[in-house]
């Protein structure tokens, strides 16, 4: 099981733009 | 074509739809000691987007995560850049187990606005913009 801090940061990465290149 | 450090010119949505935007953009909130915007930002986009294929006790456990490191402290700068009534239905939110894809929308518009208005001009004068362009 995730610690919350893992959950936020998983979170919070997959709302970011993955790299175009 | 327009370099990518032009269009993070044009508005607050092209420098966060690049991720060497996002990084030199980062890079000066933390300077400033307000990175904690950003990553509250990008939390509330991430957990609406993970609404759809997450069980419902993840998302309960994410949205307690959100709320205990951004919001339930009232000195912290994301905190002081909420509404007490946003803060509160969040709250409410979290304390009756009604979890819902929009609930931290209200208190994401108002930390976009708050950069809009303050950080994202400051970042578009400061050195650390200049020189990398």
């Amino acid at each position: 099981m995730d610690s919350e801090d893992d959950l936020l940061i998983k979170c919070i990465t997959s709302a970011m733009p993955q790299h175009k290149k | 074509p327009t370099p990518p450090y032009l269009k993070w010119a044009e508005s607050l949505h092209s420098l966060l739809d690049d991720q060497d935007g996002i990084h030199l953009f980062r890079t000066f909130l933390k300077q400033e000691e307000c990175a904690d915007l950003l990553d509250f930002w990008f939390a509330c986009s991430g957990f609406r987007k993970q609404e759809a294929n997450e069980g419902n006790e993840k998302m309960l456990k994410l949205a307690k995560a959100i709320y205990k490191k951004y919001i339930l402290d009232n000195n912290g700068i994301v905190s002081r850049q909420i509404k007490p009534a946003t803060k509160s239905f969040i709250r409410d939110c979290v304390m009756k187990l009604h979890i819902d894809p929009a609930m931290f929308d209200q208190a994401q518009t108002e930390i976009q606005t708050m950069m809009e208005e303050n950080t994202y001009p400051l970042f578009l004068k400061s050195d650390i913009y200049l020189e990398y362009t």
